[in-house]
């Protein structure tokens, strides 16, 4: 339960110290037989010296990877999101190795919205449009009246100049 | 088979194997650096006791032999972390979902679903893009009926101008004075035929 | 391998976005 980085750093110092006690002076002066017969202080300085330089060197090195690596940031963050996965008890979502299946949930929530949206709109327009076509019929309506109008003015009129014509064609006579 | 680790390599933005690569490669070239410098430091010590009998050569030999038997050393335990480190460290939790793949959780969606609602989708716009049609349709008949309507108002102002001038002469409606016209004709007409009468 | 492992795994972070970005662009234009 550790954070990665203490896991990471303890790991790494294990393999280390693994590593030396394997490397250790025993096994140096084996190596170096002739050496040791003929420089035991020198070569007790020497492997001295080896495994600190080793040391350093190698923890250089892996403070080097975390910097590059950003190492510490991460192992952070993976850490919270394990904290926050603690409920969940089977696997997680995992890409399927399809894109265009994965990407549907990406773009789902935006034609939802999209739906969302263009049904107000439609509703909007919908609502809008019956009050304008009300007004359209309205106005046929009136047009209607209004040549009724004329066409029975109009026919009274023709009315008239008949009745004047037999008139006049009576007094003619 | 290798397992790629795909998620974790989309989390930390590289491979956990290049990152264990990476160390294992800076480890073994610092280990192989300290051993050549050992050897060194020992064949500059030797240098100074001419006559002593150990050759470079043989100094050599113990190096390779140092470093061949630490390398497998390394190689055994690189081994061991590096398993440790892929499992505990660089790995991503089976349970555990990237933040920007929450989305898959919360909009799981077959195939099918999302192409029916592409289609709903589609639908909507073509009926919003109808009702915009009808809308500049109705908008122009509106301004159309505007026109006509003025029309029909100019035409039946004609009229009540006509009738106007009929009231302005003491008719109540043009009927009115047509008939009474009419009468007058027929008055005019006995009158005449009266007169013919007489005179015969 | 690696190459590869590490180029799908930064197209699966960053296309979607991007092509969220454009289907977001072309509601967009579809609502104008």
């Amino acid at each position: 339960s550790s954070s990665r980085l203490l896991l990471f750093d303890s790991i790494v110092q294990r393999f280390l110290s693994a590593l030396l006690e394997a490397g250790s002076y025993q096994r140096f002066v084996q190596c170096y037989q002739r050496f040791y017969k003929f420089q035991p202080e020198m070569t007790q300085n020497i492997y001295d010296q080896f495994v600190t330089h080793l040391q350093t060197s190698i923890k250089d090195e892996i403070e080097d990877i975390k910097q590059e690596g950003n190492l510490e940031k991460l192992f952070d963050s993976l850490d919270k999101l394990e904290e926050e996965a603690r409920e969940r008890t089977g696997p997680a979502w995992r890409p399927s190795g399809v894109p265009e299946e994965d990407l549907r949930s990406t773009l789902l929530p935006y034609y939802l919205q999209q739906k969302e949206f263009l049904q107000k709109r439609l509703q909007e327009r919908e609502t809008k449009n019956a009050r304008l076509a009300q007004v359209v019929l309205t106005g046929r309506e009136k047009i209607a009246a209004m040549q009724q109008e004329i066409k029975e003015r109009r026919e009274a009129w023709q009315a008239l100049s008949k009745a004047q014509m037999e008139l006049v064609r009576s007094v003619v006579e | 088979s290798v397992d790629p680790m795909m998620y974790e390599a989309q989390f930390f933005g590289f491979t956990p194997q290049t990152c264990i690569l990476r160390i294992y490669l800076a480890c073994q070239d610092y280990l192989c650096e300290v051993m050549l410098v050992v050897e060194k430091v020992m064949m500059k010590k030797l240098e100074s006791f001419p006559n002593c009998d150990i050759s470079p050569f043989q100094i050599r030999e113990s190096t390779e032999k140092c470093l061949l038997f630490l390398k497998e050393r390394f190689n055994v335990l690189f081994c061991k972390m590096e398993q440790m480190l892929l499992k505990l460290v660089l790995s991503v939790p089976q349970n555990v979902l990237l933040p920007k793949d929450k989305v898959h959780e919360q909009y799981p969606c077959t195939k099918e679903e999302f192409e029916f609602l592409q289609k709903e989708t589609e639908q909507l716009q073509q009926r919003c893009k109808a009702e915009a049609y009808a809308r500049e349709a109705l908008l122009a008949e509106l301004e159309e009926q505007k026109q006509v309507q003025a029309e029909l108002e100019k035409i039946l102002q004609w009229f009540d101008g006509l009738d106007n001038v009929f009231r302005e002469h003491g008719n109540s409606s043009l009927k009115e004075s047509f008939a009474f016209m009419v009468q007058n004709a027929r008055k005019l007409q006995d009158v005449k035929n009266e007169i013919e009468l007489k005179s015969k | 391998l690696d190459e590869v492992i590490v180029d799908t795994a930064t197209k699966r972070e960053h296309f979607p976005r991007k092509i969220l970005g454009e289907v977001v662009k072309a509601m967009k234009i579809e609502r104008e």
